[in-house]
């Protein structure tokens, strides 16, 4: 799975995903990249995502849109939400990946349960940062 | 922050060791010029829609992320792409599922969102609207690599099977799937 989470010079996010999904998979198996509010959300008010995993965990917590509604409405911050969603609340189902993720303000987040996430950033600073895993 | 953008690769078995120095080099350079696809459109007034749609064009094309060229095969040893986008400024959103001759998904799913009335579009239908919207249309088999020809092969074997099952023990709920896996 590929992601990408935007912010441009007007003020406004946007998020995407592309994924192949699951090796293997039968039946027309679909994971959580198209279904908006689990693998992609992006709101102006909040922020946006993208995310990669195991896509059912992601969509029983709709982790995009759960991660949005944190922000709004007990006013956590993008790596607060992240975290909590991620970190605590998937992990606690053995629910494996990550999200990326930015916010109105450029506050990026690349938060992941997994050994390691292919990610990366830059800013209008013009530096790249790119990591495979933790740490 | 002017302007900005963060990107993912995926997250299912990456560790230290899995890789060569060349290897992640080679993923790193690609990550990169993801980011430079992306930061010259933001930086020239683009929209984020438009960074997003470019940015998972180079990981779409790329034979190293399981998406687009280089995505995992499915059981019927086909290639199955889906893709999605929303943009932040007006909760407007495309997707679309089960897609096999689309070269770039993403751009599928943003013609959805602008282009439809539509959120969401799956199969042959998706297939028939990107084409009517000009997308470029490719053989199933342009996604193939030999990687994922050797993966699935090996999957498909009573030993990779076994394998799949000691994977999804230690990583996943085991009365969830009965028997699947996630490499890609």
């Amino acid at each position: 799975t590929v992601g990408c989470a935007a912010l441009d010079k007007h003020g406004n996010i946007a998020s995407g995903t592309s994924t192949g999904g699951m090796t293997n998979k039968k039946w027309g198996r679909v994971g959580d990249v198209p279904i908006i509010g689990a693998g992609t959300y992006a709101n102006n008010k909040t922020c946006a995502i993208s995310a990669t995993g195991h896509g059912e965990f992601f969509i029983r917590n709709v982790v995009a849109h759960d991660i949005s509604a944190l922000m709004e409405y007990k006013s956590l911050t993008l790596q607060q939400a992240a975290d909590e969603v991620v970190m605590k609340k998937l992990m606690g189902q053995k629910g494996s990946g990550g999200v990326i993720g930015i916010d109105k303000y450029g506050n990026i987040v690349m938060s992941f349960n997994s050994d390691g996430m292919f990610r990366g950033y830059i800013t209008d600073k013009g530096e790249p940062f790119t990591a495979m895993y933790k740490n | 922050v002017e302007f900005g953008l963060v990107i993912h690769g995926g997250a299912g078995n990456i560790y230290k060791g899995r890789y060569s120095e060349d290897e992640e080099k080679e993923y790193r350079l690609k990550l990169e010029e993801a980011l430079q696809a992306g930061y010259t459109i933001l930086k020239n007034g683009g929209t984020s829609p438009e960074a997003v749609e470019k940015v998972i064009h180079v990981l779409e094309d790329s034979p190293l992320f399981n998406a687009g060229k280089g995505a995992v095969m499915t059981s019927e040893e086909t290639v199955e792409l889906d893709a999605a986008i929303m943009d932040g400024s007006n909760l407007n959103a495309g997707t679309c599922a089960g897609i096999k001759h689309v070269k770039n998904p993403i751009s599928l799913a943003k013609a959805i969102m602008e282009k439809s009335p539509h959120v969401m579009l799956i199969g042959e239908g998706a297939e028939k609207f990107a084409e009517e919207s000009g997308l470029e249309m490719v053989a199933n088999e342009y996604f193939f690599t030999e990687k994922r020809k050797q993966e699935i092969k090996i999957i498909k074997t009573k030993e990779g099977e076994e394998n799949l099952k000691v994977y999804r023990d230690k990583s996943f709920q085991d009365d969830m799937y009965p028997v699947d896996g996630k490499f890609g």
